[in-house]
């Protein structure tokens, strides 16, 4: 609940 | 240069339709397996991966590899104009800056055409990594979808929770709380209507269901959806 952490860095190709 | 041809615009329109909530402008990367799409919505807590292959189209051509930037709302609204059963033509020239999609009715009387505007989208190169996840469930889509809806009602926040051979969805908020329980049924006549929970480990997870009800727009498209569930790591739908 509450805000969302973002995801940017787990989605970001190396 | 991009060239290709649906035979009927009705599987695109859906797509759009279920994408469009989420991102706003994003790429489809062209090239000659496919056209593809990899974009987060706007706060960057939900990734929309589409892979839409040059087999489902007829003909298909692309000449070199090409990102299309495009303004989905854009897209969307184009989209509606085109009928469930026309046949769709999608056309982008060399270092074009338009997208001309064409929409024919099954009969020819009548043709449309539109141009979209191209964009420069800087996109982050995206993807999911290969996760070995601790559960999978296989169920029907549309019972997937009507769980989110229902459960709204009740909360923000779904609880997703899978054992041996249950699937449990639970939201409780301040004016009460709901849960509705899925159990495995094999060896069902239809193959969309099966509910298979493999499992590693047991998890239990919440969920924004805002996010999960934007997904399941996408369920038209198949008879089908899978979640994958690990701690720690995003849903896969």
């Amino acid at each position: 609940g509450g805000e969302q952490k973002s995801l940017l860095s787990f989605f970001a190709r190396k | 240069m991009l060239e290709a041809r649906l035979p009927s615009a009705v599987t695109l329109k859906k797509i759009i339709d279920a994408v469009k909530e989420l991102v706003q402008d994003a790429n489809f990367d062209c090239n000659d397996s496919g056209i593809a799409l990899q974009a987060m919505d706007s706060s960057h807590v939900a990734l929309v991966a589409l892979l839409m292959r040059a087999e489902g189209f007829d003909p298909y051509r692309c000449d070199r590899n090409i990102a299309l930037g495009i303004n989905f709302a854009t897209l969307a609204k184009v989209m509606k104009c085109a009928g469930n059963d026309d046949n769709l033509t999608i056309k982008a020239g060399e270092d074009a800056d338009v997208l001309s999609l064409m929409f024919e009715s099954t009969n020819s009387d009548r043709i449309s055409e539109f141009d979209i505007k191209l964009m420069d989208v800087d996109a982050d190169h995206l993807g999911i990594p290969e996760t070995d996840y601790s559960a999978t469930i296989k169920m029907p889509s549309a019972e997937f979808q009507r769980i989110c809806r229902d459960l709204s009602v009740m909360s923000e926040t779904v609880t997703i929770e899978a054992v041996k051979d249950a699937v449990k969805f639970i939201a409780s908020g301040d004016t009460g709380s709901g849960s509705i329980t899925v159990k495995p049924n094999q060896a069902v006549d239809k193959k969309d209507m099966e509910v298979t929970v493999t499992l590693q480990e047991p998890v239990k997870l919440a969920f924004s269901l805002k996010y999960l009800n934007h997904f399941a727009k996408a369920s038209t498209l198949a008879g089908s959806v899978t979640l994958s569930l690990s701690d720690d790591v995003p849903l896969m739908i």
